[in-house]
């Protein structure tokens, strides 16, 4: 199947 | 305080318009070089990013920082009330409880003013490096718009194969296939028709339409969208405002 990333994933908070 | 006069309610009422449904609660960030705004919508996959220079305004004054809390549904419903000719003027006292909008019709001495209460927003910030993308492409953001509404009847899924001479968007459903392609073209009648790649590396990429679906709420804001793709990392879709700019980020997906 296809799986949907999220941003979180990819840039962090601060 | 702020004091922020736009020559037409027209632009924030776009901007407004074209984040509305993807996120609803968002923190405008006042300062002297304009208004920001960063917010993640509920699914965690698209990530919306406004500035509003403040050459946008013909008139600006932000003297510190001030954060605006803000529902935009009900900004949405307050902002409809103005014509889109009308002056818009924000205005916002240091810690405000609410942020007052003054709309000016020009053709006649009418002036209509509304006040929005804010919220206590706590969103966290993303940290967003410059990147250099595998590809840059730009193309009438009107085209953009028709190509993915088109694609939507087929399937949840947009794959976007860039080469060095052509785009193509592809979508595959249950119900059929289908498949866009356009190449670079220049036209220097009209510019804003042109189309450009910029290509590093080929890319494959595939995007939620119902993301995508959202993003093109931005089309009037632009003739011209820019869409920087890398495979496997977020894509960055482009409105350039006269000053700023509204940018949608939106997570990938892959094949498990």
């Amino acid at each position: 199947g296809i799986k949907q990333t999220q941003i979180e994933e990819y840039y962090y908070s601060f | 305080m702020l004091e922020g006069k736009f020559e037409e309610a027209s632009l924030l009422k776009k901007v407004v318009e074209s984040i509305k449904d993807s996120v609803q609660l968002c923190n405008f960030v006042c300062s002297e070089h304009g208004i920001t705004v960063q917010a993640v919508d509920d699914s965690r996959v698209l990530l919306v990013s406004l500035l509003i220079g403040n050459e946008v305004f013909s008139d600006y004054r932000c003297d510190r920082n001030i954060t605006l809390g803000v529902d935009l549904k009900s900004f949405a419903k307050i902002i409809r009330c103005g014509g889109n000719d009308d002056y818009l003027t924000l205005i916002a006292e240091d810690s405000p409880d609410s942020v007052t909008l003054v709309f000016e019709d020009k053709n006649s001495d009418r002036i209509s003013e509304y006040s929005l209460k804010l919220m206590e927003i706590d969103n966290e910030f993303l940290k967003i490096d410059d990147m250099d993308y595998d590809s840059v492409i730009k193309m009438p953001s009107i085209d953009f718009q028709k190509i993915c509404r088109d694609l939507s009847t087929l399937s949840e899924s947009l794959q976007i194969l860039i080469t060095k001479d052509s785009i193509k968007f592809m979508a595959e459903g249950e119900t059929g296939n289908g498949s866009v392609i356009l190449k670079p073209r220049t036209d220097i009648d009209k510019p804003e028709q042109s189309i450009t790649v910029k290509l590093n590396n080929a890319v494959n990429s595939t995007f939620g339409l119902k993301y995508i679906a959202d993003i093109v709420k931005g089309t009037s804001l632009s003739n011209q969208i820019v869409i920087k793709i890398s495979n496997r990392t977020p894509a960055l879709f482009e409105y350039k405002l006269q000053s700023g700019y509204l940018r949608f980020y939106l997570a990938p997906k892959f094949e498990d």
